[in-house]
């Protein structure tokens, strides 16, 4: 997919609202939090999580949705957006099966416990890196393999592609419509879905998943599985949001309940005076 | 009775500052937000600053409230206060985030960056 990047002659009317970015050599916005960073900090227990990295197709999006805005296109009308204003996206975290023979079927394992249900789901979909192969397979499965993904521990289909196992095809994203298996999974905490190759046209073998570039061993963290889930929330203060998403205690960093205990008791004072 | 100069500006009286809008560059890093926003790191938020007296001039977009208000303040100072300078246009602005699960969140702000402002 095509990088969509702020020039700095992007100087439209509404130019001067525009967000000093650094650049990196390559001019791609070198976002701050790019690298996994603050590894310890404000967690005495020492356990850090390590800090998500941004995936290339959220900072797309961002970058998109940034230019829209500063040429005054409300960037919810784009299609792409679904007419969301909030687009939360889940890093696979499933593993695969270490076992030599053939894969057949992959799970896609998601935390969704984050979406609220007071948020409008308006789309979701699977976005499946699918590697090139390094080398041409020396028997490809013959015909068109269809891939098919269902919820876990389901029958229902939720979406299919047609790939030519013998056509070598480019490194690209495979993306599956699973709208319809996220609406039916709430309340939100879990979502399993599975990827399985059901075989060719007629009495043909089944397809590896491997051979088809869906194998996971090897991957980098950009080319995980995505689940990009789009949602209208309602308007929100900025502030009743922060508590939400920030119930840690890195919470009380700049938010307004940080006043020196001095400032607190002014404010007392003059409360009572009031 | 003040008399105007060539500028339209008048003599003898330092002229206060009309209400209008003005730069704010918000810092999330500055704020210690950096720890949760991935970009924009920081962006121009403007503010609205200056006073509301009479007459008030129609690009402000007053409110019928705040021209009589106004219209008060200038005939009796001590009755009411001059209508409020305030943002009477905001809009969006996109933030890249990291929310409470560590998931990587594209959101549209509303009311985040003052386009006009006026008296209320």
């Amino acid at each position: 997919f095509q990088l969509a990047s702020i020039g700095s002659s992007t100087k439209g009317p509404r130019s001067r609202r525009e967000a000093k970015v650094a650049r990196s050599p390559r001019g791609i916005p070198a976002l701050a939090s790019h690298q996994p960073r603050l590894p310890q900090e404000a967690q005495p227990g020492g356990k850090a999580q390590q800090r998500a990295e941004p995936h290339e197709y959220m900072l797309s999006l961002y970058r998109t949705y940034s230019i829209a805005e500063k040429l005054g296109i409300n960037a919810s009308f784009f299609q792409s957006s679904k007419s969301a204003n909030t687009i939360t996206s889940f890093v696979d975290r499933g593993r695969d099966d270490l076992s030599p023979a053939p894969l057949r079927r992959q799970k896609y394992l998601f935390d969704v416990s984050t979406l609220s249900d007071k948020e409008e789901l308006v789309g979701a979909e699977l976005r499946l890196f699918r590697k090139a192969p390094g080398h041409r397979l020396s028997q490809p499965p013959p015909g068109l393999s269809s891939m098919q993904l269902f919820p876990c521990l389901s029958p229902r289909l939720l979406d299919a592609r047609t790939l030519d196992p013998r056509e070598a095809p480019p490194a690209g994203w495979e993306v599956f419509d699973v709208w319809q298996g996220l609406q039916q999974q709430q309340p939100w905490k879990q979502l399993c879905l599975e990827l399985r190759a059901p075989g060719g046209r007629g009495q043909q073998p089944l397809p590896d998943l491997r051979s088809l570039g869906f194998g996971r061993r090897g991957r980098a963290q950009q080319e995980k599985a995505l689940l990009v889930v789009f949602t209208r929330s309602p308007r929100k203060n900025l502030f009743a949001e922060l508590r939400e998403e920030r119930g840690s205690p890195r919470e009380e960093r700049g938010s307004p309940q940080r006043v020196p205990q001095e400032t607190q008791q002014q404010f007392k004072t003059r409360r009572k005076r009031r | 009775t003040a008399f105007a100069n060539r500028h339209g500006k008048r003599h003898g009286k330092k002229s206060r500052l009309r209400c209008s809008k003005k730069p704010l560059h918000v810092n999330f890093k500055e704020l210690g937000w950096d720890d949760w926003i991935i970009a924009p790191l920081e962006y121009e938020a403007y503010h609205c600053e200056g006073v509301c007296d009479f007459p008030l001039r129609s690009h402000l977009e007053p409110t019928n409230h705040a021209i009589i208000q106004t219209l008060m303040n200038s005939m009796d100072p001590s009755s009411t206060p001059p209508s409020c300078c305030v943002p009477t246009k905001l809009t969006p602005i996109s933030i890249l985030y990291i929310d409470a699960g560590n998931n990587v969140v594209y959101k549209q702000y509303e009311d985040m960056v003052v386009e006009s402002c006026g008296c209320r």
